[in-house]
């Protein structure tokens, strides 16, 4: 079973915008 | 073949010639008769018994006596022995002296008079032990019955004591190099008949005998783009005699070539990722005397006093040799799922939040998923 990869347009970011990478 | 170079190619001792290092080099001299007949350069050039070539002094008719010839050799030498063949007299008190650095500093080297003490305040024949080999004698001046052709040679190593074991001797290593050659005249043999007294030196060839200092590390010397002299280096080193590793060749400190060893510079192993080493003697004394050289700036994403690892963010691709320049990989670790940016070295393992897998830490591990939250990406599925 190949598990699925993080998807990076689910994460909600409003709290942790210091953490968002460049290009996400 | 290389002389420095066993057939089988390893370094081994080598030196330069035997010669006279003296032959066809200018002579300084403080007087001269002012003659075609007595030219300095008669003191060194070809010293033929058929046709006898002397260098003469100004009659000298008062004190003091004293007539300088001064020899530079261009370059650092060992010698064995200096020469004079005399056509006068020889003189009563004559000093030899030598520099190490091309005339800067003079230091005596021998003396010769009937009176040691009183003209060098020195003593006569006075003995010699290990602990004073380096220090000049005086001797009294032995004079032929032929006056007119006169020899005197002052042997270097004669009478001192480790002159058998000269290769592993840095004192008498030291005592016979020289740069340069200054014989005094300061006292002609006296003439009984003193009522007009009147003197003059007069020399035929002035010698000085020895190999040009390469430390064993050269079989020949050569001139170099400006025309200094300077040895044609062997064994991975460098200098005008050899005296230092060349760049890259600092793995152990540069010695003196020995008969048993030619204790060659050796490079620095840095798997091909750097160009510049150093060297480092706390680490060449830890590893028993065998390596001390330390690589500066490893290229190709490695580190390591040899560049042998892969520095922190990179790990070893293990079907790469360390010496190829993709041997160490970027970790690329998952920019929310790992806890860092660096993984195992070896295996590139990024370290995982709780609940993400993958080496990259990009999937959510089984028995969890994805949230919304960057800080826990995977949360446990309820």
């Amino acid at each position: 079973e190949v598990l699925p990869t993080l998807d990076m347009a689910l994460f909600d970011w409003t709290d942790y915008e210091d953490m968002r990478p460049e290009d996400s | 073949t290389d002389p420095c170079y066993s057939e089988s190619g390893s370094a081994r001792y080598c030196i330069p010639e035997f010669v006279n290092a003296a032959f066809g080099q200018e002579v300084t001299v403080s007087s001269s008769c002012g003659h075609r007949s007595c030219d300095r350069t008669h003191l060194t050039d070809l010293n033929s018994a058929q046709n006898r070539t002397c260098w003469q002094s100004e009659t000298l008719r008062t004190m003091p006596y004293n007539v300088t010839l001064t020899i530079s050799l261009g370059k650092k030498f060992e010698i064995t022995y200096v020469s004079l063949q005399f056509c006068s007299e020889k003189p009563d008190s004559m000093a030899i002296y030598k520099s190490m650095d091309y005339g800067r500093s003079w230091m005596p080297f021998q003396f010769y008079s009937s009176q040691c003490r009183r003209v060098y305040d020195c003593p006569n024949r006075a003995e010699l032990t290990k602990l004073n080999e380096q220090e000049p004698l005086c001797m009294e001046m032995l004079h032929s019955a032929d006056i007119n052709n006169a020899f005197l040679v002052f042997s270097t190593l004669e009478g001192r004591p480790s002159r058998s074991n000269f290769v592993s001797s840095p004192v008498l290593q030291d005592w016979v190099t020289v740069t340069d050659i200054r014989v005094i005249f300061n006292r002609p043999k006296m003439s009984k008949d003193m009522r007009e007294p009147a003197y003059f030196y007069a020399v035929s060839d002035f010698q000085v005998g020895g190999r040009c200092k390469c430390n064993g590390h050269a079989h020949k010397c050569t001139k170099d783009k400006e025309g200094k002299m300077v040895c044609d280096c062997k064994h991975n080193t460098e200098g005008p005699e050899c005296d230092r590793c060349k760049p890259f060749h600092y793995d152990r400190p540069w010695q003196r070539a020995t008969y048993k060893e030619a204790n060659e510079c050796l490079p620095c192993n840095c798997n091909l990722h750097a160009r510049r080493c150093r060297f480092n003697m706390e680490l060449y004394k830890l590893s028993g005397r065998k390596s001390g050289g330390v690589c500066m700036n490893c290229r190709h994403n490695t580190a390591g006093r040899h560049c042998h690892y892969c520095k922190e963010g990179y790990y070893r691709d293990m079907s790469r040799p360390i010496t190829h320049r993709k041997a160490c990989i970027a970790c690329d670790c998952h920019p929310v799922g790992a806890a860092g940016k660096t993984c195992n070295q070896t295996s590139g393992q990024c370290q995982c939040k709780d609940g993400v897998t993958g080496l990259t830490c990009n999937r959510c591990a089984k028995g969890y998923q994805q949230s919304r939250s960057p800080v826990a990406p995977c949360i446990k599925i309820p």
